[in-house]
């Protein structure tokens, strides 16, 4: 995360951090006690879905919890290229226990729309620079979203930007996901603190530029994959 | 004269330093007293949960511009968490209500079937049995005067709930944490 602050103990609970080989690949969300929900380009290198853990807590080192993920699912349109359907869930071997550290996320409805210019959190492990390194304290940023007509501009992304994604972030730049985050939340909450997942860390140019936000998939475009997924 | 064992004529006025002790050591007494009434009739408030259900029919949420259109369950979820609140900090029991969390929304038929834990702090272990009927009436009574949402009075349904279950359900729960937000900018 790029002009994050570290955060809080239990502050973003539903985080996690997908490794492989025990080294931080993405970040994930945790949607509920065996399914965590993160970007499709996640497994473009690594297949192999036994050599993949999942890490909770604010801190990858040490974890508060571990688990071994059992399986992942791509979805089924996902072409590296194009960056579209970036989306894929992963089951964890075994439960994972919920505290007031770890805890799943709510997931909109289908139907659910969020405005432009609506406060967001971003949340990762990440780098905190194009080509820094990732992180092992979790950190977090307040960005806001971004309209499609902005997002689409020429000088912005122009048509890069396809149906089931949307940009978030600031057009000055600054606040911003980077590498390493990948996968993890885009959130908002309701006026009774309940928070909902409405993005995943999917792509954008470079970290933090002036004209060049973030670009997330979008959670809503993709809940009924999800639930025929999942179940949830 | 007797020699019986009787005091000594030597006088016994006790020394200043052992009035001291004695002074310190009843103001001890007294403060830990005091503490452990403090402590057991403010602070050892158990946490009490109650597991309520009812039936919202076919539930019209007014979006932003008063029309009301099909209700969104996030929607819902955050109208029936406030009219929750409102009910019992509008209640007898303002002082001992901590809270409420929507767990789970199921579309039925007629209308969204609502479950929702209720969390209560009380001092003493009165019998639960009696705060269930007692938060059951506050929810009847208050629940048919509303027009927030169309709710079917005789559908509201009660039971405690152990402690240990009632935190799992919260912490089982979605989209919550224990952390205020302060993303200090």
């Amino acid at each position: 995360i790029a002009s994050g602050v570290i955060a809080p103990k239990a502050a973003w609970p539903w985080q996690a951090s997908l490794q492989y080989d025990n080294i931080h690949q993405c970040g994930a969300t945790l949607i509920s006690n065996t399914w965590l929900v993160t970007a499709a380009h996640c497994f473009q290198k690594y297949k192999n879905p036994h050599q993949w853990t999942v890490s909770f807590g604010t801190k990858i080192n040490p974890p508060l919890m571990k688990r071994n993920v059992r399986r992942f699912i791509i979805h089924e349109k996902y072409r590296s290229a194009a960056r579209e359907y970036d989306i894929a869930v992963v089951q964890v071997s075994s439960r994972v226990t919920f505290s007031d550290d770890i805890r799943r996320i709510c997931l909109p409805e289908a139907s659910a729309s969020f405005q432009p210019n609506l406060t967001v959190y971003i949340t990762g492990f990440g780098a905190l620079y194009y080509g820094g390194e990732s992180q092992n304290d979790l950190r977090e940023a307040r960005v806001k979203i971004i309209s499609d007509d902005v997002c689409k501009q020429p000088q912005v992304y122009g048509n890069d930007i396809k149906p089931g994604m949307f940009c978030a972030g600031y057009m000055e730049g600054i606040y911003d996901a980077c590498r390493g985050d990948s996968g993890g939340p885009l959130v908002t909450r309701d006026l009774k603190d309940t928070w909902y997942l409405i993005g995943i860390v999917s792509w954008g140019d470079n970290c933090g530029q002036k004209d060049k936000p973030g670009v997330y998939t979008q959670v809503t475009y993709y809940r009924n994959w999800i639930a025929s997924k999942t179940g949830i | 004269m007797y020699r019986t064992v009787g005091f000594g004529t030597r006088s016994r006025n006790l020394k200043p330093w052992m009035i001291a002790v004695l002074i310190v050591l009843s103001l001890t007494v007294v403060a830990v007293t005091i503490g452990l009434l403090v402590h057991f009739l403010v602070f050892d408030q158990k946490k009490e949960y109650y597991h309520g259900s009812f039936k919202i029919l076919d539930p019209q949420i007014n979006n932003n511009f008063g029309q009301s259109n099909t209700y969104q369950l996030k929607d819902l979820r955050e109208t029936t968490e406030n009219l929750v609140d409102e009910i019992f900090i509008d209640s007898a029991w303002k002082k001992n209500y901590i809270k409420n969390q929507v767990v789970r929304l199921t579309p039925e038929e007629d209308g969204v079937k609502v479950d929702v834990i209720m969390v209560f702090q009380f001092p003493s272990t009165e019998q639960r049995a009696v705060r269930e009927k007692k938060i059951q009436s506050i929810l009847n009574q208050k629940i048919r005067n509303l027009r927030a949402l169309p709710i079917n009075a005789s559908s509201v349904q009660v039971n405690a709930m152990s402690s240990s279950t009632g935190e799992l359900t919260v912490q089982a729960s979605c989209g919550k944490r224990v952390v205020p937000l302060n993303v200090n900018r």
